[in-house]
């Protein structure tokens, strides 16, 4: 089977939304069979390629509400080797609606568990660490950590790991943490350097203990702040299909293959 | 009494921590008794501003769990004029505990009715419309909204004032959003004259309408984007200590005396 990629930092616009598209539709450039899942309320994954359900269109809500409904039935064909498991803002019903089943939290992963047509899919997900993350936490084998190098970002990332330590102890043993994508990075200010050498220096500790971060490391390249990357939405594209000769397509085409480097050597 | 204002946006990221913290300054600084409330689990406010509330130290979790509490028992002294209501962590824990409570929408509300110590309490919101968020539109007089002239945050605007009208029709029906603050502000860039255009556009054609925004207005100035604003909580201080003479300071400054402006004319 392929890697199962949560997209997940509670803290908000990080660039979670924007890591899943252009980097998904990246590593399709380079020939992996991707499937982006937009497990966001906002429905900013579909927005940004342009998709809106119509009332009667099946969503994600539908994968996590009908069991016996496989994920490829669902998902719409976005461009060759890329495709979208969209969003409504119905799904904020979600978190009420599965209140009292007792797998609320691993109704993805019970989904993807049975399908197999796609090398790589990637989980857009909410700034937050309800239902809906942890079920990207459940059905995932791995996490990307998009991230400013801001002093607020840092703070939260000791507190996400936490709670992916937690869901790994619970219902999923063998998730892993794997990489961190510096995003809307200012190479040139003070700010970035430091907290960049923060996130090492915590990195680099961890590496000798028994915690599913051991083996993360900082992605690379840093993707730097682009207003490319900032209009591409408002056109419903990737950064690939609306400016390929930008800053924010060369950092995430490059990033794309430093992700698929490290799954070859992993 | 004084003015209750939710700084609320769904869409993460956008400014609310960082408008919270420097508008609530700027008005203490100009005079006016100021409190700010942590309602957000991530507890950035409250790191924003160097606090860190001790296991034993009554927070915001203790004034919406325990009724009788006053918040002024809570309120920690930042600076003259300019109290705190800190969060913890453990503020997550309030959407399960509370709820089967029937009032759970309203506690903050009720905790604050019986307080007259300060002319301003700004509320900082989580990014997302949950127990929360509601505690905040139900509690507040007014609404400000923090946002990013960027496409997918103009987005949501429509969503969020969808549900401060629903929450007007039910729990708060004298509740109104009165302003627009527009952050990270990049005045050069073509997307952002679009977005602003759009917005204008918006609130201009609700001025006939019988909806909680019609007298809705973009603040002034917008908020430059200033690397200032991101290195100040690094070191547990507003813009205003930080770096007084910063651009990030003067923005914040101003539109202080542009929201005093607009409550003396209310
Ligand atoms: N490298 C970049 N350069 C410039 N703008 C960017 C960059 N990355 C993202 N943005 C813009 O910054 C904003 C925040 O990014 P995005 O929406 O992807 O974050 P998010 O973490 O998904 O937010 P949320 O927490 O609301 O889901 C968006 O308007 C996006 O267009
Ligand atoms: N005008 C600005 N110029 C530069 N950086 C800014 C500005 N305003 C905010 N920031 C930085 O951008 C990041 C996002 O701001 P902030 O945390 O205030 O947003 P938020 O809406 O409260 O986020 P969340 O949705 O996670 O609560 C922070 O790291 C902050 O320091
Ligand atoms: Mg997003
Ligand atoms: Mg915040």
């Amino acid at each position: 089977a392929g890697r199962t990629v949560a997209v997940i930092n509670q803290k908000g616009g990080v660039g979670k939304t924007t890591t899943t598209v252009n980097l998904g539709a990246g590593l399709a450039a380079l020939g992996c069979r991707t499937c982006l899942i937009d497990l966001d309320p906002q429905a900013h994954l579909s927005l940004h390629l342009g998709i809106r359900p119509a009332a009667d269109d099946p969503t994600v809500y539908d994968l996590l509400l009908d069991q016996d409904l496989p994920a490829q039935e669902v998902a719409v064909r976005i461009e060759p080797n890329l495709d979208l498991v969209p969003a409504e803002t119905d799904l904020a019903a979600v978190e009420t609606e599965l209140a009292t089943a007792p797998d609320r939290h691993t109704r993805l992963a019970h989904t993807l568990a049975n399908s197999n047509m796609w090398d790589a899919v990637l989980i857009d997900c909410p700034p937050s660490l309800g239902t809906l993350t942890l079920n990207a936490l459940s059905a995932a084998s791995e996490v990307f950590v998009p991230m400013q190098a801001h002093f607020l970002a840092l703070q939260g990332v000791g507190k996400l790991l936490e709670t992916i330590g937690l869901v790994c102890g619970s219902v999923n043993p063998s998730l892993q943490v794997s990489g961190i994508v510096l995003c809307m990075h200012e190479t040139q200010t003070t700010l970035a350097r430091e907290v960049v050498q923060d996130l090492s220096d915590f990195l680099e500790s961890a590496r000798s203990q028994d915690v599913p971060w051991r083996d993360c490391r900082v992605l690379t390249p840093a993707i730097r702040r682009n207003i490319k990357l900032a209009e591409a939405p408002s056109f419903g594209q990737s950064i690939h299909a609306y400016d390929p000769t930008s800053r924010g397509a060369e950092d995430y085409l490059a990033l794309a293959q430093d992700v698929l480097t490290m799954w070859d050597q992993g």
